[in-house]
Order: structure tokens, then sequence, then C-alpha cells
């Protein structure tokens, strides 16, 4: 399970 | 990464950058509400629990360690520094944490993508981070006078804000399925939060005018 795209912002 | 995160990025920085140079040059925090300053610290400390767990780049974990660490580092300043503490506007500053963290904790539970530990908190410090500025909001209100640096924090932040609503839009047009309403309407509703004080500060800057906010 790979983390939701938006939590590889700030 | 695109160029509107980028500069989002930046400008959150900068914003920092300039609130501790007046605390740590000048040995004054005036004007700066601790309140919100301790709300940010709380929106770092929520949000960035996969600091250890989850690698997304190195500019990734390095910035979160910056905001983390300036964000303490403030709060550290304004309640324990000797000489700074001493400027702490506290009888003004009289915002309560809880009527925004409470709800804030609340809706989270309600509303998020995915109902854990770690997502919840997560949501909680995007709901927390849109209404943190409203203590300082406030406090510009009541002090009325705004120095140079404290305006400029509060000018960075905003249009950190701003470059994020054009980073979504351009990752919504160039990545198949970005799609995150919950980070989107909490950040479009802190942006909207900026609203009069940027006209404000365009206004005093248009006319070359100290900045102050009406009573």
């Amino acid at each position: 399970d790979t983390e939701p795209k938006s939590h590889d912002e700030l | 990464m695109n160029i509107f995160r980028f500069a989002g990025d930046m400008t959150h920085l900068a914003s920092v950058l300039v609130l501790l140079l007046k605390i740590h040059t000048i040995k004054s925090c005036a004007g700066v509400s601790l309140k919100t300053q301790e709300l940010y610290a709380i929106v770092f400390a929520t949000r960035y629990l996969d600091i250890f767990t989850d690698f997304i780049s190195l500019y990734n974990t390095f910035m979160k360690l910056v905001f983390l660490g300036s964000s303490f580092s403030i709060v550290w300043y304004m309640r324990s520094h000797k000489i700074v503490r001493r400027s702490y506007d506290k009888d003004q500053d009289t915002f309560r944490h809880y009527f925004l963290i409470v709800p804030c904790l609340l809706l989270a539970m309600i509303i998020n993508e995915k109902f854990t530990f770690r997502e919840v908190l997560w949501t909680f410090s995007l709901f927390l981070e849109a209404v943190a500025i409203l203590p300082q909001l406030v406090l510009l209100q009541r002090t009325r006078n705004i120095d140079n640096l404290t305006g400029q924090y509060i000018f960075l932040l905003g249009a950190y804000r701003a470059f994020y609503i054009f980073n979504w839009i351009y990752r919504y047009f160039t990545e198949p399925h970005y799609v995150h309403w919950i980070p989107w309407i909490a950040g479009l509703l802190q942006t909207l939060l900026y609203g009069d004080f940027f006209y404000y500060y365009f206004h005093s800057w248009k006319n070359n005018k100290k900045l102050q906010l009406p009573a």
C-alpha cells in the first residue's frame, strides 16, 4: 500500500 | 515537482526565516501570536508522523525537518527566551487554542480518506493549518500597528498558500487520478482567510504607506 499522492507535499 | 509547488515551499521557508530573523536578531516578537505559532508546531508534529517511515525524497525529509525545527524553536523563543518573551503581547493574544483544535479533530475523525491513526491526524493537521492563522489575524486587528517584518511574514505565508493552489491545479491537469478534495478545500479556505490582509498589504504598498488595518 503506497501513500496517497497528496502526502508527497509539505 | 512543479514550479508552483517549489515557489510555495520557498515562500513558506522565507516566511519562517523572516520570523526567525525578527526574533533572533531584533530579539523581539512584538505583534507575533504565540497561539498561532503553537498551532503550527502541532500542525507539523501531526502531519509529519511519517518522516522516518515513508521516504519520498531528500528534499521532502529536509524540508519537514526545517519546518518542525523552526516551528518548535519559535515557540521556545517566545515562551522561554529571557529577552524575547518580554516583548510578547500576552494580554492581547487571548485566542483560545481549543476552540480550533477540538472542532478540527472531530471533523478529521468524520471526514478523512481512511480511518487510521495516521490518516486522521494527517487530515487534522490540514484542517488545523487552515485556521491556525486566525489568532495572528486577531492580534493584528487589536494592535493595529504592524511592523515591516511581521507584515512580510504574513504576506509570505499567504503567498505560500496561493502557490499551493496553483500547484494543485497544475497537478490535476498533468497527473492522472490526482484528486484530493480534503486538502483542496482546507487549502482554499486557508487562502481565503488571507484575502482581507492581502488587500490592505497591497494598498499600503501601492501608496507607499505603513501597513495599518482598519479598526
